[in-house]
């Protein structure tokens, strides 16, 4: 009966994440391998293409941005700032899907309220970064639902700090995609990620590790499951928990700068939430 | 903390309707 719960479980969550996340691993590696058909998504390799693609981008306005100077927005140098923007409201969308996602699992909501905010402020780019993965390859990246395919050369050809932002990403994804989880794996290592004891100011840590342990068990039955043939996997996914804390913290002091050299900047009101003293 | 994350709060006390971004 025990492991009947734990698949239970892992059905759960695994419908949540079908649910809350519109591009899963499955229909980006049908997109990226090119069994889409005429479906191809539109390829940005340099300024001209970038510019043509814009209008593929979920491009929503930044509330204060209607505020700032238009002029300091035109010319190539507003490129990397505008493209920056339209991540920045991507990324604010996602993290609205995580939230969404972290109520769907069991015990979450019944976490003091406080602890959930926490979990969420700690857990939520690390969440992002993972969920990045299956949309790279040592190529690129999907943007844009899927729209979008985004070379990594074109990436590192911004100007800096832009430049700098997704190279550990690919590095991080590149290595991540070896163990090839599929998205009922990765619906179960999300939810380890998100019920971390051990973010800084939780109130009740005992509940927050009762729960992610349930979630680790079943987390580890799967991947048997999953992946008779894998020796190791639980631990080697467990390792990257790790590498994933280093990325997250590099990313922040990488948009703090940001904060402080690009003046035409606005961070989005929920990114800046989060990212205020976190790390 | 709720007060310092208010849309975080916001968005895990909304159970039916995105807060708009």
């Amino acid at each position: 009966p025990e492991a009947a719960d734990l698949r239970a479980l892992s059905r759960h969550l695994y419908e949540a994440y079908l649910k809350y996340f519109p591009l899963t691993k499955a229909k980006a590696r049908a997109i990226l391998s090119g069994k889409t058909g005429d479906n191809a998504p539109f390829v940005i390799h340099d300024m001209k293409s970038l510019m043509e693609g814009e209008q593929f981008i979920n491009c929503k306005q930044l509330p204060n941005q209607e505020h700032q100077p238009q002029t300091s927005h035109s010319g190539m140098d507003a490129v990397e700032l505008r493209f920056f923007q339209s991540c920045q409201s991507r990324s604010a969308e996602a993290v609205r899907e995580v939230t969404e996602f972290a109520k769907s699992i069991p015990g979450f909501i019944d976490l003091d309220l406080n602890d959930q905010v926490t979990l969420l402020k700690y857990g939520v780019i690390e969440v992002l970064i993972i969920m990045m993965a299956p949309l790279m390859n040592k190529d690129g990246t999907l943007i844009s639902y899927g729209q979008i395919f985004m070379t990594r050369e074109f990436l590192k050809s911004l100007r800096k700090p832009f430049c700098q932002m997704m190279e550990p990403k690919f590095e991080f994804s590149v290595k991540f995609n070896v163990l090839e989880l599929d998205d009922s794996d990765m619906a179960l290592f999300l939810a380890v990620i998100i019920l971390s004891g051990d973010r800084p100011g939780l109130m009740n840590v005992k509940p927050i590790e009762q729960l992610q342990e349930t979630v680790l068990h079943s987390l580890e039955l799967q991947l048997k499951l999953n992946h008779p043939d894998s020796l190791q996997l639980f631990a080697k996914l467990l390792q990257k928990m790790t590498d994933l804390r280093q990325i997250v913290t590099d990313h922040v002091h990488l948009i703090q700068l940001l904060k402080k050299t690009e003046i035409d900047m606005c961070l989005h009101p929920l990114l800046q939430e989060i990212m205020k003293d976190l790390y | 903390l709720k007060e310092k994350h208010k849309i975080l709060h916001q968005l895990l006390q909304n159970s039916t309707s995105p807060v708009d971004l």
